[in-house]
């Protein structure tokens, strides 16, 4: 799985993610990419594209969720991230990236590791794989 | 005003013993899709406009799991999906079982934009990608060498689950002490 999330210079949000799915799923198999809320979801306030189990990021509506908590229980990005890894995956394996109509970037995961790459206009850039 | 900002992913639960060499591709990968996006903003162009550029460089690049090197299905078929979402509108659209887009993630961006839906899947997907005259490629385009060996080996493994790339230094019977779904971890990644 892929993804990409910005906000752009005027605060506007977007999300994307694309995949191919798992080895040796059945065919019509369909995961979370696809499915807006659970593995993809931009609004006002942030844009978030989701990757590892489909099916537990489904469960978890987890890109909604990022928007959620940040719109309901007045979450700072990196504190939404945090809450709806920790609280909303059961036992499932994901990750996240995240950015916020403020300017700032987020990601987080469960698993050993997350390819993934971000960037603001400040300066900061930061690639990695591992935690 | 806000500053703008850009994350990209390619997938999580890494196989802990991925070799450097791999790691150093992928990360590479990352950068190049960062400074693409990023120059993008700095030309001034749209949230939207930079998450489909940025999607449509990695669904090409066979590396991760989209486009050209997506995991395969039981029958060795590929069937893709991808969504992409404004969030100033709250617009989204989707695409499910698509076997010929060369970027999904286009796609799912015609549906949202030239579509009266938010969601087209299969034959459905197929046919409105013919209306809008997107590329396409075979079949075979999206099948690589690598990922047809994963399949054999995820066959023989009997595992139909949650990733697909073993990596090819590995054998998929080798023993890990990380687990994931009961599994060895070494079967699934990089998702």
């Amino acid at each position: 799985t892929v993804g990409c999330v910005v906000v752009d210079s005027q605060g506007r949000c977007a999300a994307a993610t694309s995949t191919g799915g798992l080895m040796n799923k059945m065919s019509g198999r369909i995961g979370d990419s696809p499915l807006i809320g659970a593995g993809t979801y931009a609004c006002e306030v942030c844009g978030v594209s989701c990757t590892g189990e489909g099916e537990a990021i489904i469960r978890g509506t987890l890109a909604r969720e990022v928007a959620a908590v940040m719109e309901y229980k007045g979450y700072e990005l990196q504190q939404a991230v945090d809450f709806v890894i920790k609280d909303r995956l059961d036992e499932g394996f994901a990750g996240l990236i995240a950015v916020s109509n403020k300017g700032e970037v987020a990601y987080g995961f469960n698993c050993n590791g997350m390819f993934r790459g971000c960037a603001t206009e400040n300066g900061f850039m930061e690639v990695g794989i591992w935690e | 005003m806000s500053g703008w900002a850009i994350a990209v992913h390619g997938g999580a639960g890494v196989d802990p013993n991925l070799p450097p060499h791999r790691q150093q591709e992928a990360k590479q990968l990352l950068t190049e899709c960062l400074n693409l996006g990023i120059s993008a903003l700095r030309s001034n162009a749209s949230a939207l406009d930079v998450v489909e550029l940025v999607v449509r460089k990695l669904e090409t690049d066979p590396l991760f799991n989209s486009g050209r090197g997506s995991a395969l299905t039981a029958k060795g078929t590929v069937e893709m999906e991808a969504s992409i979402m404004d969030g100033t509108k709250r617009r989204c659209g989707a695409v499910s079982g698509v076997s010929t887009v060369k970027n999904p993630i286009s796609l799912a961006r015609l549906v949202m934009e030239k579509s009266p839906h938010s969601y087209l899947a299969y034959t459905g997907a197929e046919e409105f990608a013919r209306e809008q005259g997107v590329e396409t490629e075979d079949n075979e385009y999206f099948i690589t060498p690598d990922n047809v060996g994963m399949l054999k080996l995820a066959k023989e493994a009997n595992t139909i689950l949650f990733d697909y790339r073993i990596p090819t230094e590995k054998c998929a019977g080798t023993e890990s002490p990380v687990k994931m779904n009961g599994l060895p971890l070494s079967i699934y990644a990089p998702e």
